[in-house]
């Protein structure tokens, strides 16, 4: 029986969802999260889910301060790291990380669930050597379930290493985000702004509770 | 619930892509829909590095932030219909555009709950090509228009128009339909209500038995 530590489970072995882009001026590139210059990514199995060894916590970094923006849901009953994005956002205007978990959404968890999301911030920008406000969290999974942090905790050194600016680092962290979701959803363009190349990159999860009124 | 992270190397002002952001969430994510159920922890996150070198964008009506909107947008959408294409027990994507509105939010509204109603949704998991249904849905959206100017096709074949049902050759609707099941393909719903220049889309997926199955399963 091999021991289930954490691991970066070959993402390549989960199925991508197609992706139906717009016309436009753009060319779709490889490297979702990670096509754009100065990002890394990396998903591992951090023994969140409840069931399987899927990758199920993910990371995504930017070497400077990035600007930051944010849309988050217009339900009143807001999970603790929807209160905590909007604070951070509120304090700063960049941030240099996303610590994404799945498995458990850490909604109707009250002042202990947000208190978890706080120790998880700032347990990562201790090992990325940056200011908690400049880690941003997002979380999905069962509500009224609160994070498994002594997983997630033990885990963060075998994320931040697994780290990855290639385009499976951004597989990876796509995989990893996914609850009842059957394929992954990534993708990457080039295009121009002003004459000059740049690239937009994006990853997203969903499947079921989707009707997104965010704000 | 629905995630996002995206990422740009783009330089643009804080207060420039905050809003950019929001605007392309409005033409994405917030055009979905699966199940009608908003989520508690639905969040998008949007960084931008400004390695690029590209030129600062510091307004939004500069030509550079329209190029940078146009990119941001397509990668949203295509991340967007993803969800909607993956969306519990679903087999097809649907994806429903209006035009004919007023403005681009009021087309929207109408795109939206033409997407979301579970009559449209079930019939199109029926292969039924429910005319009726898709009218009613635009009708409840909460935007006033001329139901006289009401038209509505099915891919390429044309269900109503004038506000009244045509002569249409079911069978073919039908199979339209069956084959995007088959293929895990796209619908496309067209409507027009009527001479405005406000367009909007919205996505959804089809409603069959899988859904319930996986949701009476899945405790929350």
């Amino acid at each position: 029986v091999s021991a289930t530590t954490p691991t970066d489970v070959d993402a390549s072995s989960f199925p991508a969802a197609p992706i139906f882009l717009p016309q436009g001026p753009w060319s779709q590139i490889p490297g979702g999260v990670t096509a754009a210059q100065g990002f890394k990514a990396a998903g591992i199995y951090g023994g969140l889910r409840a069931v399987g060894q899927k990758p199920d916590l993910a990371l995504v970094t930017c070497d400077v301060d990035a600007i930051s923006a944010g849309a988050f849901t217009t339900n009143v009953v807001a999970a603790a790291p929807v209160l905590y994005c909007k604070n951070a956002l509120e304090f700063s205007e960049t941030a240099r990380a996303v610590l994404i978990n799945a498995g458990q959404a850490n909604a109707g968890t009250g002042d202990a669930g947000y208190q978890d999301v706080i120790e998880c911030a700032n347990a990562l920008a201790k090992l990325l050597k940056m200011g908690p406000e400049e880690v941003l969290i997002e979380s999905t999974g069962v509500i009224g379930q609160r994070i498994k942090k002594g997983a997630l905790l033990e885990s963060l050194p075998n994320l931040v290493s697994s780290l990855s600016q290639s385009t499976l680092g951004a597989d990876a962290a796509a995989v990893a985000i996914t609850t009842t979701d059957l394929v992954s959803k990534s993708v990457a363009i080039e295009t121009e702004v002003g004459g000059a190349t740049i690239t937009v990159g994006g990853m997203a999860k969903g499947s079921g509770m989707i009707h997104p009124n965010m704000a | 619930t629905m995630l996002g992270v995206i990422t740009t190397d783009a330089v643009v002002a804080s207060d420039v892509w905050r809003k950019m952001v929001q605007i392309a969430v409005n033409r994405s994510f917030n055009q979905i829909t699966v199940d009608g159920d908003t989520s508690t922890n639905d969040t998008v996150i949007a960084l931008a590095s400004g390695l690029s070198g590209s030129p600062r964008i510091s307004s939004l009506q500069s030509h550079e932030a329209v190029e940078l909107q146009a990119g941001l947008d397509a990668v949203m959408q295509g991340l967007a219909k993803s969800i909607a294409w993956d969306g519990e027990g679903a087999t097809c994507l649907i994806e429903v555009s209006v035009t004919g509105g007023e403005i681009e939010a009021e087309a929207a509204k109408i795109a939206r709950s033409v997407a979301s109603s579970s009559l449209v949704k079930a019939a199109i998991y029926g292969r039924d090509p429910n005319w009726g249904r898709i009218a009613c849905a635009a009708g409840y959206a909460g935007i006033s228009f001329d139901q006289k100017k009401l038209r509505v096709l099915l891919g390429d074949i044309l269900l109503m128009d004038g506000g009244e049902p045509q002569l249409f050759d079911r069978a073919a609707a039908s199979a339209y339909l069956k084959k995007s099941g088959e293929t895990h393909g796209t619908v496309d719903i067209k409507v027009s209500v009527g001479d405005g220049p406000g367009r909007g889309q919205a996505w959804g997926c089809d409603l069959s038995y899988d859904y319930v199955k996986i949701n009476a399963e899945y405790t929350t």
